[in-house]
């Protein structure tokens, strides 16, 4: 094996949320999340959105590293 | 590394030296801001290829915990972390989950399952295909489209949409978007230190596929090492991983289940080839 190399093995975090968020209700909630604020969650990990897509259900963002 | 946004949920995956956990404060904060709390946490990884590398809170699982624990909320009362092991010690699943009493009891009832794969030493010679080819000039979202179709990727869930990326030199993300469901693959390819990660997000009902998608995981992989780990799975969802797997040739090494806060049940499976 290599001394040292790009760390494949990723880390996975999830997290539920509850609350009287009207939006929740109507598909929304933290999907009103600004991209701004999602780039501030991101900048704390180190990575930024390469590529985004999403539906009706949720959005899913391509990460770089 | 991928990151999905649900209106009550959020799914971040990344790989390298990430400091994923340092994610976990201005994400409650945020969703503080719009009227959410959080209800439910799960924490997953496997064994790191070189974990002298990973910066806190990373440097080991007992660390991580411990952050996590000061990281949540006093609400999220159920708390467990464990580390379900395999036959060798280079291979286990580290979990951690903690949730509110409420979630805790609402879980219970979810249908929904969520598999990770992890798959090291890749065949050689498909691994190459998610290098670049030097000199196109190509960005990484038209080349990655290109590594998509020339491995097949896009016929795993020929319903999804796909959002997919190819880094350089080499390196590959991609999102599938199929609905209400995700699935996910990541790919390091250097030889020495390759790996391969596929993650999907179903309904409990949907085990008949399960064959035919880890069919074509494998395929396009051939990995000599994998694991699989299932959350909220069925005995018979993880019978057909064990099947479809020893079906293309890996043997079937381990299988430990344990059960966890705001998660449910876990099965984690390994297998190698022969030549292991």
């Amino acid at each position: 094996m290599a001394q040292s190399g790009f760390e494949g093995f990723e880390k996975r975090l999830e997290l539920n949320f509850f609350g009287d968020d009207p939006m929740m209700n109507i598909g929304i909630g933290l999907r009103q999340l600004s991209f701004e604020s999602v780039q501030e969650i991101l900048d704390a990990v180190q990575c930024t959105v390469v590529s985004a897509m999403g539906n009706q259900y949720f959005d899913a963002y391509v990460l770089s590293e | 590394s991928s990151l999905f946004v649900y209106p009550t949920k959020i799914i971040i995956k990344t790989c390298g030296t990430t400091q994923l956990l340092k994610s976990i404060s201005p994400l409650l904060s945020h969703a503080h801001d719009i009227g959410l709390n959080v209800c439910g946490c799960r924490y997953t990884r496997g064994n790191f290829i070189f974990p002298k590398a990973q910066p806190f809170p990373h440097t080991s699982f007992k660390e991580e915990v411990m952050y996590l624990e000061e990281s949540l909320p006093n609400s999220l009362c159920y708390r467990k972390a464990s580390v379900m092991p395999s036959n060798k010690t280079t291979h286990s699943w580290h979990v951690y989950s903690a949730s509110t009493d409420e979630y805790h009891m609402v879980h219970h009832m979810s249908n929904v399952f969520t598999m990770e794969v992890c798959m090291t030493e890749l065949d050689r010679v498909l691994a190459r295909k998610f290098y670049q080819h030097s000199g196109n000039g190509n960005s990484g979202d038209i080349s990655g489209k290109e590594m998509t179709m020339a491995t097949g990727i896009n016929d795993i869930i020929p319903s999804a949409l796909i959002c997919d990326f190819s880094f350089d030199p080499c390196g590959y993300s991609m999102n599938g978007v199929n609905g209400v469901h995700y699935s996910t693959i990541h790919v390091t390819p250097e030889d020495g230190y390759s790996y391969a990660s596929f993650e999907l997000m179903g309904f409990t009902d949907d085990s008949d596929d399960i064959d035919r998608i880890l069919n074509k995981v494998v395929q396009i992989f051939r990995p000599s090492t994998m694991s699989v780990s299932t959350t909220c799975a069925s005995h018979d969802m993880s019978m057909h991983v064990k099947n479809a797997i020893e079906q293309n040739g890996l043997i079937h090494r381990s299988c430990t289940i344990d059960e966890f806060p705001a998660a449910g049940s876990i099965v984690f499976q390994t297998f190698t080839t022969r030549r292991k």
